[in-house]
This record gives C-alpha cells, structure tokens and sequence, in this order.
C-alpha cells in the first residue's frame, strides 16, 4: 500500500532547511542576522530612507545555545493586515517585481521563524509601523506548518505618539554565536563597505560595532520594471493574456513589456506573421506557443532599461574600500548594462592593493549580489570562478600578494545556485561581463604598478 | 502603495527554475531525462522488481529546438487516481518516506512538466497500471500553476489485456540533445554500473544505448524506518503528539521512534527527568521543548538501523566497475552505517586503476548518492572536496596516473545543495565516513602497486 502525500511549502522547506542555508547552529546565526538586515535595507533604502538599523544578539539560555537576535529598521514598515502574511506564509513577499531588492524569494523571514519553531518552539515578536501611520502594532507569530499559514498568538495597537515609523524583529534560535561571530562582523562591516550611506549598529556578547553613515547620499531607488520581451516563456503570456483578452496583439506588446512602442510592436509582429490586431483571447493554444517563441528569437527589441537597478557606483565603491580595506589603491568600473534572458544586470568591479590588505597565496574576494555581501559557497559562484581563471601576472601580480578584489553583480533577477542566496551561477552572459570589469581595473592596477616599479628604480639610483 | 503577494509552489518554481537544475536546455535535456529515470528505478527496485527501462527521444520540431522525450517502466504503477496528483502539485510525492530512495523532494517531475509548458506548451502524457491491475489508464495533463493543480486535458481506460504493469511518460522540452548526448550517455553509463541488474535501452538520434542485465540478484529493498530519537525538531514531536495525545510518554517513545525499547525508554526519561506515565497530550509547550532537546543530548540512544538503506555492497560495486571502467586493479569497501543528525547513512568507496582508464593530472571522481550518478556542480560536492584534499603520492600514485575514484553516498536524507539534487553538502560526519572509506581502498591500490614495482624489479634483473 503506496502512501502519497503533499506537503504544505512551509512543511517542505522546514525539512529542508538545508536547501536555504540552515545547515548547522553557525550558519544558522549568521543566516537569520543576514535575513533580517537585509529586509531592513529593502525597506529603507529601496523606498528612499536613509537606513538606520539597530541588531541586538543576545544569550538567551546558555546551556541550550539559544540565542535571542533583535533587528529594528526606521524602514517604510508593514500594514497591519500584512503582518501576520509576510511573516507567516512561506511563498509572500512584495519583491516578486521586476526590480532590484536584497530578497527575491518570500522565504528568508519564514526560514527564520521555521528554524526557530524547530529548535527553541519559540514565535517571533515583531513590531511595526507604516510610514505616516498613528498607530504601532505588535503582534506574537508562529507558522502553522501544515497548512503554510500565521498563527497570531497575540496582538497589541498603540498610539504612536512619536511617529515612528519601521519594523523591528526578535527571534530565540539555537545559534553558536562565538562561532558565528567572525563572519557576522565580516558581513556587517562589507554591507556597509558598499552601502556607506547606512548607519549599522550592532550589540553582542564580546562585540559592539557602530558604522556611522560617511554620506547622507542615498543612490535613487530603482523604478519597477516591465518585463522585457526576451525573458518570456508560455506561462508568463498566458497569465498576461487573462489580465485583459480584449486587448489587441499590438496594445498587449506596448503595455506590458519594456520599451516595446508602437513602432516595434508592429515590427516585430510583421516578422512573425501575426496580425496586430487580433485580441489576444483569440490566440488558440499554438499560436500562443509561436507568439512566445518568436519573442524570444526576435532581434529588434531595444536593449533592457536599468531603470529596475541601483549599482553602488564608482565613487561610492572607492570611498567605501578605503574606508573599510585602507589599501595603498583602488580603482573601480561600473560596467554598462547588459541582459540574460531579458533580465537586465550591471556587473560593478574594484582592485585594492597593498596599505593594510595583508599579502596572501590568491587574491582576497569580496562578492555582492544586489549589494549583499556572499561569504558563504565561495567555491560554487562564478565570480570566484572568474578570478581563479585570471593570469595575474599579466599584470605584473606576483603571488604572495597584498590584492582584493571585488565584484559585485546587482539585477532584477540574481541567478542563484540555491535558496541560501550565498553563490551566483555561472550563467554565460554575466560571466562574460566579469570578465571584461576585473580585466578593466586589473589594467589600471598594472599601471600603478609599473609607475611605482620606475619610481623605486629612480630612487636606488 | 507596496502590493503584496502570496505565489503558488508551481509558480515559484516556474520563476525559478534554477534552483531544480534547470539552467539551459542543455542541462534541460539531461534533467529531463534523469528525474524520470531516477522515478523508473524507484518504481522497481524499491518494489523486488527487476528494472526494464526504456528511453526514446527524437526530434519534434528541430527548428524551434524542440526534443520528445518518452520514459517507460516495469514499476509498481500509479493508481488511477493518484496520477494527476503526482504529476499536477508540486510537494507531492510517495518518498517523503525514511527509507531510501533516489526522489525525495516530490519535485522532479513536476519541474519537467512546469518547464515543458513554459517553453513548448506541450502536456505530459501518462500512461499506467499498477500491478496486478486489470485496467491501464492514460493522461494528459498540465499544472495551473496558480493553483498548484493538475489540469486533466484527456483520460482514458482500458483493458490490460497482457497484464503488463509500470509507467510510461511523454513530454515534448526545449532540450539541446546534440550538446546534452554525451553526458545523458555518461548518466546512463554509471547509473547501469551500480545498478547492473536493471536493463536500460536507450533510442536517440545519433546514439543507440543498450544495457543488458548482468544479474539478476536485485540487492533486497529497504525497510521503512522510524524516525531516529537523535533527528527530532519541536515541529516532529508536535506532529506526532497530534495523532494520539492519550498515549503516554514511554508508549509514545516505543511507538515512534527507531530503536527505543521500554528500557531505553524509561532510561532516557528518568535521566531527562520526565514522568513515564504522562500523557503526551498534557505536556505543555515548555515540556515540549524540553522532551525535544533532551530527546537530541541523550547519549544512550542506539545507533539508527541500516535496515531503512540499500548499499550497492562490494561485490556488485566491482563487478559493475569491471565492466563498465575495464581497470587492471580495482578494489571496493562498503563502510559499516553511520549517521548525522539521526539520520542514518552509508558511505561506498571503489578505487579503479590503469586498464581501460586514460592517465589524467588528478582522480576521475565518480559520484553517486542513493545510487544516482551526479554529474554536475562538482566543486560544490565533499567527495571531490575529500578527493583533492588526499595526498596520493602516500599511496605510490604519481600524476599523471590512469586513476578513478568512486564514492557512493546512501542515506535516508542525502543532504543536498540545492534542489537539482547534483551535490552532496559538506556535513561534517559524512566528510569523515568518506576520508575513512578511500583510505581503505587507497592502501589496497599501495599494496598492488607495490607488488607490481617488485615484479617489474624481478623481471628487469
Ligand atoms: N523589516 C521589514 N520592513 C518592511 N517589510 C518587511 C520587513 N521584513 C520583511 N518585510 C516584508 O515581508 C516580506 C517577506 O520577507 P521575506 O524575507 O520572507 O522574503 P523576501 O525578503 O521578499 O525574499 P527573500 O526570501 O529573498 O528574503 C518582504 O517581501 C517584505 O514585504
Ligand atoms: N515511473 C513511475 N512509476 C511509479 N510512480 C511514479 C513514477 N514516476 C513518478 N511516480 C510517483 O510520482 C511521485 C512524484 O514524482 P516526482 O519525481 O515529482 O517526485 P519524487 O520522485 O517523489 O521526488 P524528487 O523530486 O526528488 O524526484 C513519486 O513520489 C511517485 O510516487
Ligand atoms: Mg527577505
Ligand atoms: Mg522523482
């Protein structure tokens, strides 16, 4: 007698948690810290706060090796009928658009509170307010595996006298937080090496951090974008077809799609063979299937806005490195657009050298993916990839050596080798784009180099 | 105005594609192929069956890219009303079993299904019939992604008038066969040398495969087990407390867990300090907790049964090895169980030597988990980890040298890197088993080629 059975997505995920990074107490201390700031970045700077976050870790039962981690934003907060969603529904997010944000997966939160259901059985506390709300709310959450759904163990409103405005967020996991502790530090101090616009404070057992904003210029949020029409596939048209059958083929291309006018819409149609005005809830099961095919193979769209994207900057890069690495040089690239599958990306890339970067066997690499720092799975991302397959002595490396390099690749949709977030898969066009970025200020670095090679010979003269 | 949304498991994993493998259809085509395999096996061998599988593939539509793929088995079948379940929700699976087996997430073949409409539009055909049925059923059938359901597009049933049993599946993908033919030879290949008592045909455009059984000894399929007293969280222990509150702590420990006899029982709840006699259903959510810690400290537990495993075993490893690698030497250990996590596991470790296998700079690894070959995604996986980090000249090997090393992980819960089920990760008590094994057959390759320096020694005097 064969068992079949369906698991609800909180179910799945709570006995896979593996698969999103909660590997092991360590890993898991630093996975929930990394969720929760993350979260409080998308919610600042994506809605043009200057970010403030507050992380407070605390030893809640020592002999257990529970830990209690607290994280409070002054971000655009969450509606109160959203609370108990966001935080209780594996698979609920308000990043599911086309547009640059930390998170991707309406998972991270819920992996959290999972984590700690199964270890201490303790809920999350969380505490909120939307921008320009009177009221704060407060509320007790667990997740209901079985059905992926919130189970409110209590709820509180209040004034908000001061009208503050943020979320903040306590959870009890069992952690090792003096095994997590280095590399916490690591990801806070590069978080805020590319962000230094964020005022980060954290207090611990044996570590108190404090990274003061240097500037009070926060990059534009990115706007949301349309799909473009080189990243289709047949189920994407059929859910855009049930938005509004009556549409005509021509008015379906220049309403949801990016930079599709008039102009190319009836182009591309001509190409294909369709008539520009037939309604789109005409198209039989087939010519839906051509309709997406000859998207994808068309070669007259224009090249993907990035509009959806907030690159750190060249600038911004530089201050931050020789703020946070103090290195005798650093140069910087922030590369032009360009796409995979329709998804656009803009791979940013910096080389320091010497000051206070300790020499070393290969070169330091710091990896961001849409500003976040990765640490984790370096063996698995195509950046590391890229600079192992680099001949540094082209430009005049000598191994053991004072270099850091660092990449970063910021898109509406981060290729990711798995729901951990920690490793960028070696997608052909992104690697490609690595490539041509270090060898930029790879060239520069060699320069430097030689200019001071000239100046140590004219000095021994 | 922040618009939140709640997505269905089907459409995420359609907006995700690559966290299940599916990166290009190259590796499309070889995904493809191996979850349906790997589905065929399981309906067999897990069963007493002897494996008869047969692979057809051809052109659809060579123009668009398009590739049909047709699996066929001798398997235990799917009863007719289970079948649009476990093709049509994501989640739904008969492996969410301790036991082993080579599915285990209820995904696969969903993600072949999600990625075949994405890109062709085309339904799944099913056809099957449990056995001993006097009925054969047949579907078409697609996934509402919104939904997470099956779509039924036809069904029919007829009379299984030659009493056949097993499952045959259809889909028509967006697959590069061309680029993908090597590997899928090299899948099946390995697959067939672990497994030499399953015959496999493969029919494809330029490549004509067929395995003929070597054995008929089906090694004897795993038990299901119980849940080990070490692998508990909070959210198991309330699950089971769920299904018979009235049952008393010692009953509820006997009757649940792998290997907990009344003394066990009665010893690990005077030590945790709990009453023997209280009713599961009394305990409060601290006492839940606490039962569920202590249950995880306790050092007096019996080591997890390996009767829930199926190990390849020593002699089927060489005589697959013989075969299909042709070496001069080759040598095979089967390590005694262990476990991480209470989770039981098995490591299986061959070394293959000189004959038939080209000399290369490092070990050709060959990596298998619940006996499925892994092909991809290698520098995420600890046995190449392990491989590297072995110093072969102990061993009298000197790069280059014709050396092949082949690591076989089974367990109950194969910890994967990510959902396409390519890597194992680096848990610590795994790692540790697998150093053990390919030492044991590393020192067996020193003694031969020891022996074979004295007797070309002896010959040259
Ligand atoms: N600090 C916060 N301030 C405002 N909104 C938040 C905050 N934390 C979470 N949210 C809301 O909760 C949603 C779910 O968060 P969660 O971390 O689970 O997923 P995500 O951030 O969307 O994606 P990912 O899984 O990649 O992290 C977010 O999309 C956001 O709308
Ligand atoms: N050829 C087959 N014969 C019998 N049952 C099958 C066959 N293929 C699929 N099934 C049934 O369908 C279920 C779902 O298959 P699917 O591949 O989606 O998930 P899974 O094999 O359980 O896990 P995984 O995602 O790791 O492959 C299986 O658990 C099995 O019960
Ligand atoms: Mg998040
Ligand atoms: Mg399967």
């Amino acid at each position: 007698e064969i068992r079949y059975e369906e698991l609800s997505p909180a179910e799945w995920f709570r006995r896979n948690k593996e698969l999103a990074g909660l590997t092991n107490p360590t890993r898991a201390m630093y996975q929930t810290i990394r969720e929760f700031v993350e979260n409080s970045l998308d919610a600042t700077e994506s809605y043009g706060i200057l970010p403030s976050i507050k992380v407070k870790i605390d030893y809640y039962d020592k002999a257990r090796g529970w830990v209690s981690v607290y994280v409070e934003d002054n971000g655009v907060g969450i509606p109160d009928s959203e609370i108990p969603n966001v935080f209780g529904r594996v698979f609920y997010s308000s990043k599911y658009r086309i547009r640059q944000h930390r998170g991707v997966f309406g998972l991270g939160a819920k992996m959290i509170i999972l984590y700690a259901q199964s270890t201490t059985n303790k809920p999350i506390y969380v505490r909120s307010a939307p921008l320009g709300s009177d009221r704060i709310y407060e509320y007790v959450l667990m997740i209901n595996t079985l059905k992926n759904e919130p189970i409110i163990l209590e709820r509180r409103e209040y004034e908000n006298k001061y009208r503050w405005h943020g979320t903040a967020v306590k959870v009890i996991i069992e952690g090792d937080w003096p095994r997590a502790k280095k590399r916490v530090e690591e990801y806070l101090k590069r978080t805020y090496m590319i962000a230094p616009y964020a005022e980060i404070i954290l207090k611990a057992p044996d570590l108190f951090l404090c990274f003061p904003r240097v500037t009070t210029k926060l990059p534009p949020p990115p706007k949301e974008g349309l799909p473009h029409p080189k990243s289709v596939d047949v189920e994407l048209i059929k859910h855009l077809i049930a938005r509004n059958p009556n549409l005509t083929l021509r008015e379906f291309l220049t309403e949801y799609f990016d930079g599709v006018g008039k102009q190319t819409a009836e182009a591309f149609l001509k190409w294909a063979k369709f008539d520009p005005n037939k309604k789109v809830g005409d198209l039989t099961e087939d010519e839906i299937t051509e309709l997406t095919t000859k998207m994808r193979e068309f070669n007259g769209w224009r090249r993907p806005k990035a509009d959806w994207l907030s690159p750190v900057g060249e600038e911004l890069l530089i201050e931050g490195i020789k703020k946070v690495l103090e290195p005798e040089f650093v140069a910087a690239v922030t590369r032009k657009p360009s796409s995979y599958m329709g998804h656009p990306f803009i791979v940013e890339a910096a080389i320091a050298w010497g000051g206070r970067i300790p020499p070393s066997d290969k070169p330091i690499v710091y990896r961001f993916a849409n500003k976040v720092p990765l640490l984790y799975d370096e063996g698995s991302d195509v950046i590391r990839k890229v600079v192992e397959e680099i001949d540094w002595s082209v430009y005049k490396v000598k191994f053991p050596a004072p270099l850091a390099v660092i990449v970063h690749v910021c898109s509406t949709k981060i290729p990711y080798v798995s729901a951990g977030k920690e490793a960028i898969a070696d997608v052909v066009e992104i690697e490609e784009e690595i490539v041509l970025a270090i060898r930029e200020v790879a060239r520069k670095l060699r320069q430097y180099i030689t200019k001071k090679e000239k100046e140590e010979e004219i000095y021994i003269k």
